[in-house]
């Protein structure tokens, strides 16, 4: 029969509830928090994803080479597994058509974040990843108070309005006492195969802006073709980098 | 007194009004619409820029260098020169506060962008550059049809996205009977001191979206921090660059 609301709850046991969040949107907040959860699993962890971006269903794309609906079992709805074996639920992968626009309003959010909360099996996790809406809308607010978020990561690129609009999403999860994890750089720079990088948004603040939010820098990743293209293709979870293996986690 | 509604239109001659549309914000439209209109000027052309993406005042901002108020004549609105003699007209520029968020509604965008058309003393010109909102929004289209356009000029990145919207853009022009005078690749490559050119957001489809859209390249720019630096900073139009320099007008 139907799974009883919110006994999923009663049988998950989740060690650390991370957000990824951002000043503004395009800055890479989704393709980074599919990154974090990967590194996270290839370092053995068990670990979750929480596409809570109602934007857009970047998340399931990125990690998915093809659409899969979630089933149930008697506790709740079970999360989609990856090649890596990382627990996926997104509310694209609930609607019928995967690329369907959903108009939300504010009560509608906080409800569906609930019932992911409550409802989807995750079992044990050292680690789920929650990607949250770009920017400080509305809808970025009402998802980080619809969970028990342990902390947040912030993500940024060395562009001037990046920077600018990123102290806003820390102030907000200081209004939530929600501590700041650190700040990955995105798109921090371009590596030449001469060896050279190539500083092309300009050269980067976010050390200063790191210990300006009293927080680390957990790493700056560079503007990569190919994890555009892995993106697309579903297969973020193959990306290998040096920048990217030694993303602090 | 006050100008006389729609005076200056008859004192107006404008040979060609292009203007310069994307299809999703952040791929620089605005930043190409003021290299657009400088490399003109450099051409030694009598050149205007009508700020009509009401999204956001970045074009007086990547222009001056300072808050300039226009001033009225006998025949209407004097819109306010650049450094190198570009003039220039802008809601922001009008506005108390040029910072101010604006709400635009559908009838007010179109009233506003008539009477930059109607009351605005631009006097003889070779080009009018009319910077649009991004997008496919009402806010373009009802732009696009509020003006007498002679061109469009798609701006695109080779990001995936950008493709794929671009081509909404250029159907929506078509809708309007609009013709494409071309498409400007922007942030198409990093361009290295050894030579290389790093393919930064992937292989460029430009010159297949060119010839897919009955159109001409009219160029590429590279990712360039002075770019975003420069903009920034209000003197945009002193941007050099080879690949500039090639920027077909
Ligand atoms: N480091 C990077 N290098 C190149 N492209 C990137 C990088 N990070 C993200 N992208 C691309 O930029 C676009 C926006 O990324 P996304 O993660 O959706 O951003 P956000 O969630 O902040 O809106 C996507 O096409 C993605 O593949
Ligand atoms: N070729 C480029 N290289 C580096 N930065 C760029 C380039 N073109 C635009 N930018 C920067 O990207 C940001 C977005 O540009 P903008 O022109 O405002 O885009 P749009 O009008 O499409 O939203 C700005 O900060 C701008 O300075
Ligand atoms: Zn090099």
């Amino acid at each position: 029969g139907a799974p009883q609301a919110g006994s999923a709850e009663a049988s998950n046991y989740i060690k650390h509830v991370i957000a990824v969040a951002s000043g503004k949107g395009g800055v890479g907040k989704s393709s980074v928090s599919v990154l974090l959860a990967t590194n996270l699993r290839r370092h053995g962890y068990s670990v979750g994803v929480l596409d809570a971006d109602i934007t857009g269903p970047s998340i399931p794309k990125m990690l998915l080479s093809e659409f899969q609906h979630p089933r149930t079992n008697e506790l709740g709805i079970l999360p989609v597994e990856t090649a890596s074996g990382i627990k996926l639920m997104s509310i694209n992968l609930l609607l019928e058509d995967p690329n369907q626009a959903v108009i939300w309003r504010g009560p509608l959010i906080a409800g569906a974040i609930k019932q992911f909360w409550g409802d989807v099996v995750w079992g044990e996790l050292d680690y789920l990843i929650v990607d949250v809406p770009p920017g400080t809308s509305d809808a970025s607010l009402t998802v980080m108070q619809s969970l028990p978020l342990n902390a947040v990561v912030l993500v940024t690129s060395p562009q001037s309005l990046s920077g600018m609009v990123v102290r806003k999403a820390a102030s907000m999860a200081a209004q939530l006492n929600i501590p700041i994890a650190g700040i990955i750089e995105n798109m921090s720079y371009a590596q030449c195969k001469c060896g050279e990088r190539l500083e092309v948004f300009g050269p980067s603040h976010a050390a200063e802006l790191a210990h300006d939010l009293d927080t680390q820098l957990l790493g700056q990743l560079p503007i990569d073709a190919s994890i555009a293209a892995l993106g697309d293709s579903g297969a973020l979870e193959t990306y290998r980098s040096e920048a990217f293996e030694a993303l602090v986690s």
